[in-house]
């Protein structure tokens, strides 16, 4: 996070705001709602308070303005920028600008107001722009479900570097972007991906192509915008050019940015898991047997793609199979003739042939750290 | 022209006019396109580059121009 240079703060924590127009993109309790809750993400984790006033100078003015509006930051247009805000300070300090010229929403269509607000109020608060792309406070308009709005962990730290800890007595958290090479870093599901391996963690994913040494990190919303985070499992059936992704009893299929129609759906009908079969830890499919492989706590099933129909025999057991590797797998993915398992901090390189583990390495091996 | 020579000189006014707008670059009206690799503009655009996470090539690549054309705060990344 960064702070304002010169450390500009507001001296008390109870601050009040006004909101000086209305765009006619939304309704006006609409606005309102989405101001409240812009300032409410700040409130939650500090100790400020903010009433919204109609009588008299509050501290933060909100206001929409088109292009040029005497501020000596004139607005461009639609799209670019979007809005800013002051540092604290009296008269425009901590005021916030909103550009016309924007179509301003309420819901995941360009551009959220409740969002944006979240972010400019940051500044209106003392904070500066963030380079953690997971942040409130990184600079570029992120896509995201406007009922997902949060504070990173990077947030919450630097206003509570301004204004002190929040009054709650429990503090609260926000989540963290994970880094390529954090030694502690785990991962909720692994897919190849059109030559390309894709790591998903919380929000995100970490994307490592053979043509680049280090890892991009992104929202998964970024490609998927209506993938859910916390993806459990995801593999690719390279045959189909598809990519399968699960999160509890449902599932989804993409291809290349598309989420194809009609998902997600439910594993049971498609897949024949039997009801006790709730969520999926990870999956893999072997591109030269036609076979997927579904793990599930320490047993694992054998999907047939041509058959469409589960093999029979199955589950049995992982630790028969796949010795080496442990009973429950995180995520997997298959590649040259080894299946890559990975088990928090740890990846197992296996050789199926002959059902041994070759190389224990670290889960972020694929990142050149 | 072929439009691709067009596309540079856009890009370069894009390159240019971010870079002044959140890195407080100071031109002093000097343009990029006439001090091509000039050192004022190299660097902050390595600085920019950095704070996005983005490959520091010092060059208006085509991840860098991406970033440069998301929707953003107009509030400048460093300070003035």
């Amino acid at each position: 996070f960064a702070i304002t240079e010169g450390n500009p703060k507001w001296e008390k924590k109870d601050l009040t705001y006004s909101i000086e127009n209305y765009t006619p993109d939304l309704a006006k309790e609409d606005v309102d709602n989405a101001i409240r809750k812009a300032f409410k993400v700040w409130s939650d984790v500090s100790p400020l308070t903010f009433t919204k006033i109609s009588q008299g100078e509050a501290d933060i003015k909100i206001s929409f303005n088109y292009g040029d509006h005497n501020d000596n930051s004139p607005f461009d247009g639609p799209n670019g920028i979007l809005a800013h805000a002051f540092q604290p300070g009296p008269h425009i300090g901590g005021d916030a600008h909103f550009d016309e010229d924007e179509n301003w929403t309420k819901d995941h269509r360009n551009y959220n107001l409740y969002r944006v607000a979240a972010h400019e109020f940051g500044h209106s608060l003392g904070l500066g722009h963030s380079s953690d792309i997971g942040a409130l406070m990184f600079p570029s308009y992120a896509f995201s479900d406007p009922n997902d709005i949060q504070l990173s962990q990077d947030d919450i730290d630097g206003i509570q570097a301004i204004y002190g800890p929040s009054d709650n007595v429990i503090q609260p958290t926000g989540p963290t972007t994970p880094q390529a090479c954090d030694r502690k870093l785990t991962f909720d599901a692994a897919t190849t991906f059109r030559g390309e391996k894709m790591f998903f963690k919380d929000r995100f994913y970490l994307r490592k192509s053979p043509y680049d040494s280090e890892a991009e990190v992104n929202f998964i919303s970024l490609f998927w915008p209506s993938l859910p985070h916390g993806i459990e499992a995801a593999h690719e059936v390279a045959e189909k050019d598809i990519v399968r992704f699960f999160k509890g009893n449902k599932y989804w299929v993409i291809r290349g940015l598309d989420v194809l129609p009609g998902y997600p759906k439910n594993i049971h009908n498609t897949f024949g898991f039997p009801k006790t079969v709730q969520k999926i830890d990870a999956a893999f499919s072997d591109e030269y047997t036609g076979k997927t492989y579904f793990f599930v706590q320490n047993k694992y099933w054998r999907y047939d793609e041509q058959r469409r129909s589960m093999d029979a025999d199955f589950p049995k057991l992982i630790t028969n199979d796949f010795p080496g590797i442990g009973s429950k797998v995180d995520a997997v993915f298959s590649d040259n003739e080894f299946i890559y398992f990975f088990r928090g901090t740890r990846q197992y390189k296996f050789e199926p042939q002959k059902k041994r583990v070759v190389a224990v390495l670290k889960s972020n091996s694929w990142f050149n750290c | 022209f072929p439009a691709h020579l067009e596309t540079k000189q856009q890009d370069l006014e894009i390159v240019q006019n971010y870079l002044e707008k959140f890195y407080d670059l100071k031109t002093e009206g000097v343009r990029i396109a006439k001090k091509k690799g000039s050192s004022p503009v190299v660097e902050k655009l390595k600085k920019m580059q950095k704070f996005f996470g983005l490959k520091v090539t010092g060059k208006p690549d085509d991840e860098t121009l991406k970033v440069m054309k998301q929707p953003r705060c107009g509030v400048p990344d460093v300070s003035q």
